[in-house]
């Protein structure tokens, strides 16, 4: 699964995601990425793209409920990324990760497995590419 | 105001010593092509929704990646892929489902979001409103790669020697 979030310069935020699915899915099987506000999911807080297990991302609500957190929690970006893919997702036995920016131009990238293909610029110009776990 | 973007390949069971040099170039160097892709249209002044389809149809395009053009097979050997926007300045939405011949399913998701009525379509109501908006459509053939096939390949014969669907290995899983 591929995807990306983006923050403009007249402050809107944006997510799209794009797959092929799982190896040997079921036809007419659909994962989380069709799903708003689970594998996808932009407001005027945070714009969240998904990758993984998608049943479980749709269980979680994961795009959303990182909004949510963010909203009602006041958490960063970061904390409510982490709460949703370090916490609620392996509760549920989901792995994969997310990509994440927020209305500030703060980037996350969390993942709860061996990798995870990302790359990024946030706000303060900072570049990253990187697959491994550490990287 | 600042501008940002951040985007994903896919993830799962990348180990180091599981993926020689070369292979492991390409990956970063599609990915930077898709950053790069994105980015662009924000320093430019784009909007963050262009920003987004563009670095997701970079990706679409790329055959390394399991989506558009590197998508993995369904169990009968087709393949069926999805995707979705959001427009967060509007908490606008668009997605599609169950796709075998759009080249970039995430435009059509756009389409949907900005010419439709509608959240969600799919299959052959989604190809055909791609046909009605002049998307560009592709064969099988430029979908297929011989890595996805065969992992289908693979994955059958361990499910016909009693495997279950959930203990697909993870690097076979998303291609």
């Amino acid at each position: 699964t591929v995807g990306a979030v983006a923050l403009d310069d007249q402050g809107r935020l944006a997510a799209a995601t794009s797959t092929g699915g799982r190896t040997a899915k079921w036809p007419g099987r659909i994962g989380d990425t069709p799903v708003i506000g689970a594998g996808t999911w932009a407001d005027g807080d945070c714009a969240v793209s998904a990758t993984g297990h998608g049943e479980y991302f749709v269980r979680a609500a994961a795009g959303h409920e990182i909004s949510a957190r963010i909203r009602y929690l006041g958490e960063t970006l970061e904390q409510a990324c982490a709460a949703v893919v370090q916490d609620d997702l392996p509760r549920l036995g989901g792995t994969g990760g997310v990509v994440a920016v927020d209305k500030n131009g703060r980037v996350a990238l969390p993942f709860n497995c061996e990798g995870m293909y990302r790359a990024a610029i946030d706000g303060q110009g900072r570049a990253t590419l990187a697959i491994y776990r550490g990287e | 105001m600042p501008i940002a973007i951040a985007l994903h390949g896919g993830a799962g069971t990348l180990r180091r010593s599981e993926m020689d040099a070369a292979a492991e170039q390409a990956y970063r160097a599609g990915l930077a092509r898709a950053l790069e892709a994105g980015h662009a249209v924000l320093r430019a002044g784009g909007s963050a929704l262009d920003a987004v389809c563009a670095s997701v149809c970079a990706l679409e395009d790329d055959p390394l990646f399991n989506a558009g053009r590197g998508s993995v097979y369904t169990l009968d050997g087709k393949q069926e892929m999805e995707a979705a926007v959001m427009d967060g300045s509007r908490q606008d939405a668009g997605s599609v489902t169950g796709l075998g011949c759009v080249q970039n399913p995430v435009l059509l998701a756009r389409a949907v979001m900005e010419r439709s009525p509608h959240v969600t379509l799919g299959f052959a109501a989604a190809e055909d409103f791609a046909r009605r908006e002049g998307l560009d459509m592709r064969p099988p053939e430029y979908f297929h790669t011989d890595k996805r096939w065969q992992a289908l390949l693979l994955e059958k014969e361990r499910l016909a020697s009693g495997g279950k669907d959930e203990d697909i290995p993870e690097d076979r899983k998303h291609g």
